[in-house]
């Protein structure tokens, strides 16, 4: 599984939130208006956390951050 | 599997519920208004609740909490 | 496969009850109404039971406890 | 794969069947009217026996018993 | 793969017939009319016969048996 | 895999022949008239005969042997 | 896979195949007017041959030998 | 994967060609009109040639050679 | 994987270019007008190339070669 | 999964981003106008960022980079 | 994964990028106008890139490069 996301806007973020016992942040990719990010759930990362005005293309359709 | 859920407004939680014999709250992440929070059911991780007002997107539909 | 349950009412229950030889309650999850709880069947939950006014989203479609 | 049983009425009984050489009822839930009640076919359970009016959602549909 | 089979009459009966070389009845549930009865094919169970006035549902749709 | 036989007449009969080099009869179901019979392919059946007046159901769709 | 021929005429005959180096006439099954064969690809069988005039069904579709 | 080829002209002739670093013919079936030969590919036939008026079904469709 | 060649004119070619490290020609197929092969992609190969006018059936639909 | 990417404008990129741990640039393909570039998510890049105006393609939808 | 690629002009080209941690060119496949090529996702290919004009047709439908 992976998501794309795309940015409306400049300082979209997308967090990466570790997999496993703890949950904390290990990486937040920035994105500049009109720039695309696409990121699968790995071994490393079962959460992602979006900021921003932002759409979401996932395989439950598209989602529209703020 | 995984779910999709954005905030409606500021102070929405999406508490992850630890897989296994005991069930507790191991993880809680806190949304402010439009955000997007897409997390994986996982080996730590076989419940969630959301409390807040969202939109909440997995395979069965888009649900909403109040 | 997971169940999505959403209160419709205050009090709303989600019990687990336990895979294998012996079927027993192990923990049961109370809702307020609006929020809303996911769970998976696992390898300790093999049946669940569900009281209280609420909707049930699953893959044979949305069911409504009273 | 899974059932979901909606109580039409009180005093409706759901009971496993094990499975195996030998057939027998090795547990009965019974549930008031309202109340659902979603159960696996597990290693323990490979039949089930609804009795007792509801609605029976499984993959091939939803039928009522009486 | 499992079948549903709902009793339109009193004394509608579902037998399992034994997996391997030999090919015996190994269980005959009796349903009353309304009664549900939902069994799966197992490592016992390879074919299934069904006598009196019943609705059969399966993976080939729904079959009348009289 | 199954196939579904309702019998259309009595004396409805479904043969399963043996899997591997040999192909030879192994067992005979015999069907009254409005009588179900839901068989899979196995270890031991890997074709199968049907003589007499039925409705044959499988993933191919309905087919009527005379 | 399996496929289904019903017998539009009297001495109709699907023959089996042999898997591996050698291809060769394994069995043939004879089948009277409105009898039905379902055989399976098996280990032993990886082509069939449909003499006489016949209806097969099959993934593919349904087709007609003469 | 399996094919179907119905021949629509006699001497419709079907050919194995062989798995692995050479490509050769190691069986080829000949067809009378109407005559139908169903063919999987196997561990020793990764491609097959036919010549001569046929239809040939597939999973990409209904193909005529001529 | 397979796709299919219906050549449209005498002296199509289907070549089969070698899996791994080395990609190479290892085999070329001729057809004359009106006839079909079938090509899996195999351990030995793993890309092809259609010279010719032809029609080409694969998974992602018909494609027409010049 | 892969995902293809199609250049509107000259340097268009297309970067990969290391699976694992650390979330790195591994490498960066540029396009032309009109050039497209097919990509696999792989043991090495489980993310890729996409600048530039571009069409991509993927599972969920095609998406306009700007 | 394969897919398919049709020359539209002559001089289109095809390029295979290496799996793993280097991404280089290994092979390039040179087409004159109207000649197919079908390649796969291979151990050795996790990236195409291909120039000039051409449509290329895979499971996300169908690109023209340019
Ligand atoms: N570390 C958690 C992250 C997580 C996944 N899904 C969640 C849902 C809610 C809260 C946390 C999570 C886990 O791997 O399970
Ligand atoms: N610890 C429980 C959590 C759980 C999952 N599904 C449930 C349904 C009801 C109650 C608890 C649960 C388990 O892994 O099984
Ligand atoms: N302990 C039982 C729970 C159960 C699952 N499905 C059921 C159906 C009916 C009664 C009980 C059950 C089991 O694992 O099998
Ligand atoms: N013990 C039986 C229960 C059963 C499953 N399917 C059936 C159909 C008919 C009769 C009994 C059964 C078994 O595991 O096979
Ligand atoms: N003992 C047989 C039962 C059976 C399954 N399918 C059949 C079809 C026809 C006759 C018997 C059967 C077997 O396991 O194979
Ligand atoms: N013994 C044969 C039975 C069979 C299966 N499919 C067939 C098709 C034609 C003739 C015989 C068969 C086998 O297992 O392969
Ligand atoms: N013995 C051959 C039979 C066969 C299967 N498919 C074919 C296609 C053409 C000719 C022969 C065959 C094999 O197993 O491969
Ligand atoms: N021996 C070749 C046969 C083949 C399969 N697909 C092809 C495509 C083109 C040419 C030859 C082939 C192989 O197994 O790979
Ligand atoms: N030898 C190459 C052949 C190949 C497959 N797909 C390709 C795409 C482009 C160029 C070459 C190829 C490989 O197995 O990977
Ligand atoms: N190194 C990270 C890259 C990554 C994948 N998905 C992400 C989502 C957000 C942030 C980083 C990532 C990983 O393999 O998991
Ligand atoms: N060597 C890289 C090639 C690659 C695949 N997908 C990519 C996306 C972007 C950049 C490079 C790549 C790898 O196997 O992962």
């Amino acid at each position: 599984d992976f998501i794309a996301v795309k940015a409306e806007e400049n300082g979209v973020s997308i967090t990466g939130l570790t997999r496993g016992k703890d949950t904390r942040f290990h990486h937040t990719e920035k994105l500049d208006k009109g720039e695309v990010y696409i990121a699968e759930f790995t071994e490393m990362t079962s959460a992602m956390k979006i900021k921003g005005k932002a759409k979401i293309y996932c395989k439950h359709g598209m989602i529209e951050s703020e």
